[in-house]
């Protein structure tokens, strides 16, 4: 079936949308079927692939307050086997919305459990038409993380090379224990990914070893460096990896979707 | 009386914490009375300025859940001149259990009244110890950012010259203007701080000329570069300013003061 895995990371700015973004369309270009969930109400992940503001009409907002299912949300992409629910600022009201409602926290994993179910019953695959779902998440531990992570069954972590990143990795942690002990017992670390890695500098392979000595195996070997050809890629609406497959951080997230799928064949 | 602003962005990691700690020390150096107020869960804003873990008894949280005035929860810092509120992992609970209390959007704005008013009732200064509060935004639009904007005369906007970070710029004006209507007609634009310049890299410059044909003189025109002896700076609790006044990066922040204090002298 469809692994649904939670790119999350409280702190912001540490590279979770480049990660659902790049590693998205690396799986779908090993022939991986992806479908991305754009969880933050910035959209980033959806400008990043190209989705116009005025072209989302259906967004995860609709699908968690129950106005429409998956598969009515979908939209394909430019890239061939990627394709997004997008989203917008509507989403910033859902926390409130979704206070008093019955199963806040599984409105997500409910919705997708219905999806691949109908996709089943109508003699699809069994995972759906979907091998992997990527989930970009905001820079909170609110509770559209926590729907993210309560429907998944692995969290992928980016983490900047910085000191206040590695400072909230302890906290992200209690969290998924706490979700794993309470809402979804499956729950695991998928990784632990190395962003914006700058060898010019000390504070970065502090932070690596660090985190090493903290997680061992759960921290991916690939590291992925800071290169600026990843920070234009998004105004031209395409991943780094269509805008520049040869540049350095591309050439990372490739390696990452292999390792990704050779730690998942592992499972 | 005491200038509140609040440091806000809801696009993660652009500098917010960085802007609070560098100006924040920058103003104390040239005799201002500052006090920061940590309204981030990740509690960078307390750690970058050497307030442990463990020291943390009193928090924003405790104020605005009304457990105790702003007085109790003051703490000093290293840097003569500076003071802090710090903030510990509590506070991400502060916007569930605020949900239904009156005047939710009020809590930190009647708090602080509260204590300008104690401070000139003692016969202190008109506005209490402080000559600035400086607030430190989490990355997002909850309740602890509009409590943030209605308790401020004005919004310090930092912003990181990247695509991305330009994309929630006018999400974040719509938000600024909905308040400013509703909660707090006298909240403003104190100004845009372009950080992580990067002049090697033409987005950078891209993404400056913009904000500027935007928003004009709302920019300041000191720009904050990239210098990575600011991202080395927290992990020994200290400002960059202190660290290693010398660096662009301090160099930058303490230009930046004397411009806001031009700027608030013209006001
Ligand atoms: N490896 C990299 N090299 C250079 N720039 C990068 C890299 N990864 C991400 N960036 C840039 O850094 C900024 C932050 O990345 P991104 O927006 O993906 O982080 P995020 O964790 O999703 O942020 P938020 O917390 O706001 O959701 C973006 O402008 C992005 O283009
Ligand atoms: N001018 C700069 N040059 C280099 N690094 C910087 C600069 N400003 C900030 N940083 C680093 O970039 C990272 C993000 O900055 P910071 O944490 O201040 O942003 P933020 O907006 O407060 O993030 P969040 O959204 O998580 O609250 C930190 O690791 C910080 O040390
Ligand atoms: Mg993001
Ligand atoms: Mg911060």
């Amino acid at each position: 079936g469809a692994r649904v895995l939670a790119v999350a990371n409280q702190k912001g700015g540490v590279g979770k949308t480049t990660t659902a973004i790049n590693l998205g369309t690396a799986l779908a270009a090993v022939g991986e079927r992806v479908l991305i969930l754009d969880l933050d109400a910035q959209g980033n992940a959806s400008t990043g692939l190209g989705i116009l503001r005025q072209a989302r009409t259906l967004t995860t907002y609709d699908v968690l307050i129950g106005r429409c299912g998956i598969e009515e949300a979908i939209q394909s992409t430019a890239i061939p086997g990627l394709s997004i629910i997008p989203s917008t600022v509507d989403l910033s009201g859902a926390e409130m919305e979704l206070v008093g409602a019955p199963r806040r926290s599984f409105k997500l994993r409910d919705a997708l459990s219905a999806f691949l179910a109908r996709g089943r019953a109508k003699g699809g695959a069994e995972g759906g038409p979907y091998s992997y779902v990527l989930i970009d998440c905001p820079p909170s531990l609110n509770l559209l993380t926590i729907n993210a992570m309560t429907a998944s069954h692995g969290v992928i972590v980016p983490l900047q090379c910085e000191f206040f990143a590695l400072e909230g990795l302890s906290q992200l942690i209690r969290t998924i224990d706490l979700v794993k002990g309470s809402l979804n017992p499956g729950l695991e670390i998928q990784g632990v990914v190395l962003t914006m890695y700058d060898r010019r500098n000390n504070l970065s392979d502090q932070v690596a070893n660090d985190v090493r000595a903290y997680l061992g195996d759960k921290v991916y070997q690939t590291v992925i460096p800071r290169n600026v050809r990843i920070s234009e890629a998004p105004s031209h609406g395409l991943p780094a990896i269509v805008y520049d497959h040869r540049c350095a951080g591309s050439q990372a997230y490739i390696k990452l979707a292999s390792e990704l799928i050779q730690r998942e064949r592992g499972i």
